[in-house]
């Protein structure tokens, strides 16, 4: 018999899983861009229980350009985490897939195993086609799902999909009102420590290791002079110097945890 | 230091052939971050927040968090963020409650709903999975947190 996309998408038991779950989950590609061969790598995640009532929530990393496969799932809110050897897998007690059928991907391409056959794309990604090549793949994946459509439907994640997010929640807006379809059933959408705008951003970075005590005054007037104005990600060269004063004076710490010990 | 075992996982043959990724098009090194990626990034929105007013118009259920312990995005640059969209408040600050410890805190405003995370980094669900699996399931059903 011929399989589905669906069912050949089917994962088995995982290298390194010693243990049963009670959920089915799926993992494949969805091509974007037929003409320069964009395909974007996802991981769905059905609900431990009765995965036909649950909603289904699209999370998504940041970086720009880091996995949702390897943050997301693999250490965060995926059932699937991995044990310091690298090779054996552990149960996470409190996976999402508890409350929600958890859909991960990795985007743009470049990101994990998503790919292009054009290899300049791996150079032209940015805001715009990560989300035009996000909205694609989610209306060809609900075609292998059909289960999907119109199911309620969130986007989660953290870092710089706080722009990725709403950007990809508005063209999905946009396509609905366009279309008059509702394939994709936006009903939400959460962000956690995420970029949403530049100048506050900045602003609230350099007054938080301020009042935190984590550097001086000096190079606290100094971040606030070179870097005020600058963009979050890729800034000039006098921030970025700035920013070296700092985390000098903040020392040897995990600045994405700053009371855990930074990892040797 | 879990990201290095990530590193190593996904990059076993077996694990990607688990996960139906073709050698011919599995990366020579899989990785969780791509720097060439990164450092081209090309169109980057200095704000996002005229997005959030299009999205609340359109009546979209929005909510932003933050772990109160990172010092990438801290929760400084959030509430400014928020305060920069100039929502009035719809509830009473104070704080949510998990297990009889405090979560953080939270405010609702017109369209939007803040939580903080106590003592979460950037990654939230990794340092404090449990009171993240709650504000997940209150996000999801819509409900406010235990304020009690």
């Amino acid at each position: 018999s011929v399989l589905s996309e669906k069912e050949q998408n089917k994962v088995s038991k995982l290298p390194g899983q010693n243990f049963n779950v009670n959920f089915a989950h799926y993992s494949g590609f969805v091509t974007t861009n037929e003409k320069l061969g964009r395909a974007l790598f996802y991981w769905l995640i059905e609900a431990a229980e009765d995965p036909a009532s649950k909603p289904l929530v699209l999370w998504l990393n940041g970086g720009p350009g880091c996995s949702s496969v390897g943050f997301g799932e693999a250490e965060e809110i995926g059932p699937f985490h991995i044990k310091p050897d690298g090779k054996t897998l552990y149960l996470n007690q409190y996976s999402w897939n508890q409350a929600a059928n958890i859909l991960f991907l990795d985007a743009p391409v470049g990101v994990g195993f998503s790919y292009s056959n054009t290899s300049s794309d791996l150079l032209t990604n940015g805001d715009k086609r990560t989300a035009q090549d996000s909205l694609t793949f989610l209306l060809k994946w609900v075609e292998r799902y059909p289960e999907y459509k119109g199911r309620e439907f969130y986007i989660v994640g953290e870092s710089y999909a706080g722009h990725y997010i709403p950007q990809l929640s508005q063209a999905i807006v946009r396509h609905n009102q366009a279309s008059g379809e509702n394939t994709i059933n936006l009903k939400g959408y959460m962000v956690g420590n995420g970029l949403m705008d530049d100048r506050q951003d900045q602003l609230g970075l350099f007054q938080y290791i301020w009042t935190l005590g984590f550097i001086s005054d000096q190079t606290y007037t100094l971040l606030k002079l070179q870097c005020g104005l600058e963009p979050f990600i890729h800034s000039s060269e006098a921030c970025n110097n700035a920013l070296e004063i700092s985390y000098k004076e903040m020392g040897n710490i995990d600045h994405y945890s700053v009371f855990t010990p930074a990892c040797v | 230091c879990t990201e290095k075992h990530s590193k190593v996982y996904f990059n076993l043959p077996e694990v990607q052939r688990a996960l139906h990724v073709p050698p011919e098009v599995a990366p020579s090194k899989w990785d969780t971050c791509n720097y060439v990626v990164n450092e081209n990034w090309n169109d980057c929105a200095s704000s996002v927040l005229d997005i959030y007013h299009e999205l609340i118009a359109a009546g979209i259920r929005i909510w932003v968090f933050s772990g109160d312990a990172d010092a990438v995005v801290p929760v400084t640059s959030t509430r400014y963020s928020i305060d920069a969209l100039n929502l009035s408040t719809t509830s009473p600050y104070g704080p949510w409650y998990i297990d009889g410890q405090v979560g953080g805190w939270t405010q609702q405003y017109a369209g939007l709903n803040f939580v903080t995370v106590r003592g979460a980094g950037h990654e939230v669900p990794l340092h404090r999975p449990k009171e993240a699996l709650a504000l997940f399931k209150a996000f999801i059903s819509g409900t406010p947190l235990l304020s009690t």
